[in-house]
């Protein structure tokens, strides 16, 4: 027996907001991903093999906020975080603030089977990333016109980038 | 914010999640993703999650964990009564229940988002207190279902 359960976010887009189109599209990227989950599993493959081939799919799209269409911090770049673990044995790898590998979730997988640690963030991870052999990815690649018109009108609403960082406790 | 999480026929489980974070962020924010036990977690014991939402929230309640040691107590104290009633195995309301109860603590801080998680009882759960989640799932038994919106009305502004 074997299960998979993928997700591309929550609430990005109101109902109203959503043209049947759009919606159209982000259904069969999500089928798309989640067809290459459940054949790594239908195959006999193992669970781990499974998540990283559905989340690489939805990291490749611009559609969703990972990888390439991630969206954009308050100076215009992609800060990309990832995490994984493996129920096995909970050998857990993570990054953060990673702004050059093209599939983040496959670098914390590096993290986790070949570092002595969990968690890396920013230049320590991409200099890690450099000696595993991961391409370097430019920011063109990930950065794109939905991200960038979303940042716009951030800005447009004449927040301060203090207004932005202010919740949460 | 995306992510996975898999039970394999071999019984084994894992999560991952993978993010931008949020727009406009800065001094180097970290949110609910890369954090072990905040946004993703997976023991066999139990189950395997990936979330997504106001990531600081889920940090506070340490969601994903939270919901795998709730399991995990559900399934042991199944396992102390099961020569009485013979039902070790986990129920999937049982692990509705607990995804639920755990949102609606992100909710009470004033957070908003989803998890999504598996069983080793082969149970492929959501739940989110957004207008909706893009989110599928597919297992062994037939199941093969992709969708967007919920049935409730709060919209998030989490990317």
């Amino acid at each position: 027996r074997w299960s998979l359960a993928i997700h591309g976010g929550a609430g990005t887009l109101s109902r109203d907001a959503m043209t049947p189109e759009k919606e159209a599209e982000y259904e069969a990227m999500l089928q798309t991903a989640l067809d290459a989950g459940a054949k790594v599993l239908a195959d006999g493959g193992d669970a781990m093999d499974a998540v990283k081939a559905a989340v690489i799919i939805m990291e490749d799209s611009p559609l969703f906020n990972a990888g390439k269409g991630a969206v954009l911090t308050w100076d215009g770049d992609a800060e990309l975080d990832a995490s994984i673990m493996d129920g096995r044995d909970r050998s857990a790898g993570a990054i953060a603030g990673v702004r050059t590998v093209k599939n983040p979730i496959l670098l914390a997988d590096r993290v986790r089977t070949d570092s002595p640690h969990v968690m890396l963030v920013g230049e320590g991870a991409e200099q890690f990333a450099l000696e595993k052999g991961f391409a370097v990815t430019p920011q063109s690649y990930f950065i794109t016109p939905m991200r960038l018109d979303a940042l716009e009108r951030m800005k447009a609403k004449q927040l301060s980038a203090l207004d932005v960082d202010l919740k949460f406790g | 914010t995306v992510g996975a999480v898999a039970l394999d026929q071999k019984g084994n489980m894992a999560a991952a999640t993978s993010t931008g974070g949020m727009t406009g962020k800065r001094w180097g924010r970290v949110g609910d993703a890369p954090v072990i036990g905040a946004g993703t977690y997976a023991d066999n014991r139990a189950c395997a999650v990936s979330a997504t939402g106001w990531g600081e929230y889920f940090l506070r309640v340490g969601v994903a964990h939270e919901i795998c040691a709730r399991l995990r107590g559900v399934k042991e104290f199944n396992a102390l009564t099961a020569e009485s009633d013979g039902a070790a195995a986990l129920q999937p309301e049982e692990a509705e229940y607990i995804a639920d109860s755990v949102m609606a603590d992100v909710k009470d801080l004033g957070g908003d988002g989803g998890v999504i998680l598996v069983t080793p009882e082969g149970h492929a759960v959501f739940s989110f207190n957004t207008t909706g989640m893009y989110r599928g799932r597919a297992t062994s038994d037939g199941v093969n279902e992709v969708a967007i919106f919920g049935s409730e009305d709060k919209v998030s502004s989490t990317p």
